[in-house]
């Protein structure tokens, strides 16, 4: 957004990750988080908070992620690689 | 609105208040929170009643770490929080956090019955909602005003009645739950250089950096996050994140992040570079005797939060610096003694973002809490259990692993 401090990016990524909106760091597998990976994840916790999509952490996002909240996550991620298929 | 996948199976559920906050009395408490709950029945068939037995759903006001994966954080922040019906032993609990400024009905303090109103909505089965006037929208929106004449907006009346029906009508035939997508996941990892065992080895340095800590050693670091999640098992090479160290240099001494400017500052030897982010600063290396050491190097650097000044160790010396001022404060260097509890010679050393301090030495760690200059009782402990995600060997030792984290290295997610 307006040019974010790397801490507010740090946090940002942090909160995001509590709410959900990105995978928890999985120490096995060494992945890395991509910008657009990024931008996806902020434009998702925009849609669910009513803020304009924008992708950003502006100073709105920001500014509702500092905002008072249930501690649950938005988004319930499943354990990668769980798959639904059975072998027979 | 959102379901969360499980419900109760019956329509009569009791609840139980195990405390008050200190802001309410035991009463008031209890009014409200059997007023949140008859919100719900208000608009289904489900009743619900006090109980001193073992209730379905128990209230309580609790603070900080309290076992169940989800700390709570002081005033503001995290205010509560419940559990879904049918899953595992704490189904139907209820937490609200005890630091909060609980009231009612007024725009001072954190409104009471408009959380209970929320954290019962997951009890019963509810997910959060995206909805503009829903109460299971994940941010707290202030009062809702008074109790006694409040009514759900109309998602979340919707939401409760697709699982329980409505109040004099039939059951609705339940949905099956949608459940939200997960993003794709990333490509395999490729092959891996070899590089040092972190549950066995010793750090050159470790350095609080924009909250996280990293660790390094020889000419690789790893990253733990600021929920003490290790980031990967496997390394990063120094100089593919850094730019601007040279390609050569073997290890790093000491890595503070300054307080004036944010900077993060890379000791090696008797050299430090300056960073701008993950870019060297034009102009380095630079001599330490900038700082107005005149040593052969450093051990270790740190902010200290409690006074924001920064502290280099070398042996059994250590020296105050206060970047504001560019200068080394007098009455300095001291003897390092003085932090009791820990050897001299010290790996390195980071001030968490609680305030917290912790030394490290070989495959150990001392913790100072708060601003104290003695060391918790029950240190050392292992570095590699508590920091590396390495697993548990022989007998259990003490552990102040974040909650959800087994021991033995497992890592506990909750799901759906």
């Amino acid at each position: 957004g307006g040019n974010p401090s790397a801490r507010d990016i740090s946090k940002g990524v942090d909160w995001l990750t509590r709410y959900g909106y990105l995978p928890p760091p999985d120490p096995f597998s060494a992945r890395q988080q991509t910008l657009e990976g990024l931008r996806e994840a902020v434009k998702a916790m925009q849609r669910v908070a009513g803020l304009p999509e924008t992708g950003e952490l502006d100073d709105a996002t920001v500014r509702m992620m500092n905002k008072p909240r249930c501690s649950l996550p938005d988004i319930i991620m499943r354990p990668e690689g769980r798959s639904r298929r059975n072998k027979r | 609105y959102a379901l969360s996948g499980s419900v109760w199976d019956k329509k009569l559920l009791t609840w139980r208040l195990e405390n008050s906050p200190n802001t309410m009395s035991q009463d008031v408490s209890r009014t409200l929170i059997g007023t949140a709950l008859a919100v719900w029945s208000k608009e289904t068939q489900l009743q619900f009643r006090e109980t001193r037995e073992q209730p379905d759903i128990r209230v309580e006001f609790v603070t900080g770490s309290h076992g169940d994966g989800y700390p709570f954080d002081g005033q503001g922040g995290t205010l509560g929080h419940a559990f879904f019906p049918g899953v595992g032993e704490r189904a139907g609990e209820t937490h609200m956090d005890a630091d909060e400024s609980w009231s009612y009905n007024t725009e001072e303090g954190t409104d009471l019955f408009a959380v209970a109103v929320h954290e019962f909505g997951h009890s019963l089965g509810l997910y959060h909602s995206s909805s503009e006037n829903s109460i299971m929208k994940p941010y707290y929106q202030g009062t809702v005003g008074d109790p006694s004449r409040y009514r759900l907006p109309p998602d979340d009346v919707d939401g409760i009645q697709t699982l329980y029906g409505q109040p004099d009508s039939g059951h609705r035939p339940p949905v099956t739950p949608t459940r939200r997508a997960l993003p794709p996941r990333g490509p395999s990892p490729g092959p891996r250089l070899p590089f040092p065992d972190r549950c066995s080895t010793n750090f050159d340095a470790i350095a609080n950096i924009r909250g996280e800590a990293f660790f390094f050693k020889n000419r690789y670091f790893w990253r733990v996050q600021s929920s003490r999640q290790l980031v990967s098992l496997n390394p990063a090479h120094l100089n593919r994140f850094w730019l601007g160290l040279p390609p050569d240099l073997p290890k790093l001494d000491a890595v503070y992040e300054r307080t004036n400017d944010s900077k993060i500052v890379f000791i090696s030897g008797t050299s430090y570079w300056v960073f701008k982010d993950t870019l060297v600063e034009p102009g380095y290396p630079r001599p330490l005797a900038d700082f107005g050491l005149n040593t052969d190097g450093v051990d270790a650097a740190f902010v200290w939060k409690h006074n924001g000044k920064t502290y280099f160790f070398r042996k059994n010396l250590f020296w105050r610096f206060d970047e504001k001022r560019g200068q080394m404060d007098s009455g300095y260097p001291k003897d390092s003694s003085l932090w009791q509890g820990v050897p001299p010679n010290i790996d390195d050393i980071i001030s968490w973002e609680n305030g917290d301090t912790y030394f490290f030495k070989g495959t150990q760690y001392w913790k100072f809490q708060g601003g104290n200059v003695e060391a918790d009782p029950g240190y050392p402990r292992s570095t590699a259990l508590n920091w590396m995600y390495c697993p548990l060997e022989g007998p259990a030792v003490p552990t102040d692993a974040p909650e959800g984290r087994d021991q033995r290295g497992c890592s506990c997610t909750c799901t759906d």
